[in-house]
């Protein structure tokens, strides 16, 4: 695993965060279902609680945006790029932007929402990328069966480093 | 003019995106910022070397087919060293 340069992390374990759109691709409620799913893998072996708001700031901003969005990191179609976040800290810290032109799916037929978001959410919350193949932190999109998944053990120990062990 | 044989313009191609990719997740510097030429830029074959280092791929510094799959595979949008 790795961390962004001078680890930021969260200075506190309760997190807001916003879902600002939806994609046209799936039902919001799948959309809603796959990002709380995707906070609770890390919120399971963490201190960390993620509450959603619906108005107002919050510390996670999540949107789907596609080509220029307004920060430096355009994105660049389908394929490519699929999503970025940035590291904690104000503004946009701890922010998420997936493309919205790739095909965003509750399956495996498109890009799964899921595992995109948990992967970002890592970066959200402090991690850089990972070589360990099979890791969630890894750079690459791997289709991954999504059912039952759990946080392989790179990643538990890589956001144990930042935020030490889930509460007894 | 000579017609560019085809093979020369795909590698053409694959060395421009090769040469994006490696700007956009390891840091390359390119033409585009000669002050950092000078400075601290790597080759590009040092920095193809250091994304395949990553990616546990054969370490050659030369783009072969390997390296260009991982580079064209689906990913996310930060950079994988020095972020």
């Amino acid at each position: 695993f790795s961390t962004f340069p001078r680890s930021p992390r969260w200075t506190k374990t309760d997190l807001k965060y916003r879902i600002l759109n939806y994609t046209p691709d799936m039902e919001p409620a799948d959309v809603d279902e796959a990002i709380e799913k995707a906070w609770n893998l890390w919120s399971s072996v963490t201190p960390l609680k993620f509450t959603r708001v619906y108005e107002g700031n919050a510390d996670i901003m999540i949107s789907f945006v596609a080509g220029f969005h307004g920060d430096f990191f355009s994105f660049d179609g389908p394929g490519g790029t699929l999503a970025h976040a940035f590291p904690p800290g104000e503004g946009f810290g701890g922010d998420a932007h997936f493309d919205e032109d790739e095909y965003w799916t509750k399956d495996l037929k498109g890009f799964n929402l899921f595992l995109v978001a948990a992967h970002e959410f890592g970066h959200s919350l402090g991690l850089g990328h990972s070589n360990v193949l099979g890791s969630l932190m890894y750079p690459a999109y791997l289709q991954t069966e999504t059912r039952n998944y759990r946080l392989p053990q790179d990643d538990v120990d890589g956001i144990q480093t930042l935020y030490g062990k889930e509460e007894a | 003019f000579p017609v560019v044989p085809e093979t020369e313009k795909k590698n053409e191609e694959d060395m421009q995106f090769a040469e994006k990719y490696l700007e956009k997740y390891y840091k390359l510097k390119t033409e585009a910022e000669p002050i950092f030429k000078m400075k601290n830029s790597k080759p590009i074959t040092d920095k193809i070397r250091e994304m395949q280092e990553f990616f546990g791929l054969k370490v050659t510094g030369e783009l072969d087919s390997n390296t260009l799959k991982v580079m064209k595979q689906p990913r996310c949008g930060i950079p994988d060293v020095g972020q």
